[in-house]
């Protein structure tokens, strides 16, 4: 063995009686969790349904891979009704937030779904796609923070809401969330509308150091979106669009 | 390369597979069920340095190259280094539930040599 002076940084480990003990073990398990990025192993709170594993799998070895190596699984959190729908069934048509004055409150925003030629949309999956941001000070207020999000579909000008969905978000660090939201825009569709307003509460955000990024002129990158899969309803032809 | 069976000392792979179930990751990693963390060690002696097939490595290449030159690195150690690397394909949930496939290159140390 080189003396330390003259060593490589290279070289190898030198031999000991018990290379699984438990530095070893910590040092693979962070090698591994380096070269896939990941600064901690995800936490798995609830089983991943088999069905979702077969359609990841079946997309998997049909190639159907997005750039980025991903494949995407709708509706994990819960909502499991669309697992069997195979990509080439549906299409997805994407919106971006707006907001105008029509809209009192800071928190509302509006999304304009288009529907060329007024098909007979029938959809299969819609999920609001909203980013929260962690304040500097929320850094400092421990590792775990945990908001309600509630959506609420708003008549504008009216006033009137209801609640569409509530979901309690567990923010480790700023990121995107999914907020399903099928049977909302399947009742804009089916009333000919195209236009789906919302207002976005956020119970324990302000606390927390957490901002929910809403129509933002300064933050373009964070806008809200919603992801609608959606096929014709009548001949199930594909629609072309997104 | 050499395979370590504790019969000498000499610059060799040893192989280290680690089951994701035994250390709680099968949770979040479908595919493989474990990983070799195989890794080099052993003594490299000078004969050993630079040895064609069994050190093919970028460092072996550039001390080659000096020696060429009449600059022979005389004082310079060898080490066992690995000379052969795999790519992993792994198959894995990350933080959003996602199902993630990435091909991980280098991730497998297949072969150990001096350089």
């Amino acid at each position: 063995t080189p003396s330390t002076s003259t060593s490589c940084a290279s070289c190898g480990l030198p031999k000991t009686d018990g290379p699984a003990d438990g530095d070893f073990l910590e040092a693979v398990k962070r090698h591994i969790l380096s070269r896939l990025q990941m600064r901690d192993r995800p936490n798995i709170t609830h089983p991943i349904p088999k069905a979702a594993m077969v359609t990841a799998l079946k997309k998997l070895h049909a190639g159907k891979l997005r750039e980025d190596g991903r494949v995407e699984i709708p509706n994990l959190d819960g909502h499991a009704a669309y697992m069997h729908e195979l990509e080439e069934e549906t299409s997805e048509i994407i919106s971006f937030a707006e907001t105008d004055d029509s809209l009192t409150s800071k928190t509302s925003l509006f999304f304009i779904i288009s529907n060329e030629g007024n098909q007979n949309l029938h959809v299969s999956q819609a999920n609001l796609w909203l980013y929260f941001k962690l304040l500097p000070s929320a850094l400092e207020k421990g590792s775990r923070r945990k908001v309600t999000v509630k959506v609420y579909s708003q008549e504008p000008g009216v006033g009137s809401k209801w609640n569409l969905v509530e979901k309690r978000v567990d923010l480790k660090r700023s990121g995107w969330h999914t907020f399903p939201l099928t049977d909302a825009v399947q009742m804009v569709f089916s009333q000919g509308d195209r236009r789906q307003n919302l207002d976005v509460r956020c119970e324990g955000c302000e606390k927390m150091g957490v901002v929910p990024i809403l129509v933002n002129s300064a933050d373009e990158s964070h806008r809200p979106f919603l992801v609608v899969q959606a096929r014709v309803a009548d001949n199930k032809h594909r629609i072309r669009k997104r | 390369g050499l395979e370590c069976d504790g019969s000498n000392s000499l610059c060799c792979r040893q192989q280290f597979y680690i089951d994701f179930r035994l250390i709680g990751w099968n949770d979040w990693i479908i595919a493989p069920s474990g990983y070799f963390g195989n890794y080099c060690e052993g003594n490299c002696p000078a004969y050993m340095a630079g040895v064609p097939g069994s050190a093919s490595s970028f460092h072996t290449a550039v001390v080659n190259q000096y020696r060429m030159r009449g600059m022979s690195p005389g004082s310079m150690n060898s080490c066992c280094i690995p000379t052969k690397l795999s790519t992993m394909s792994m198959l894995y949930f990350d933080d959003e539930y996602n199902i993630v496939k990435r091909d991980v290159p280098n991730m497998i140390v297949e072969e150990c040599g001096c350089a």
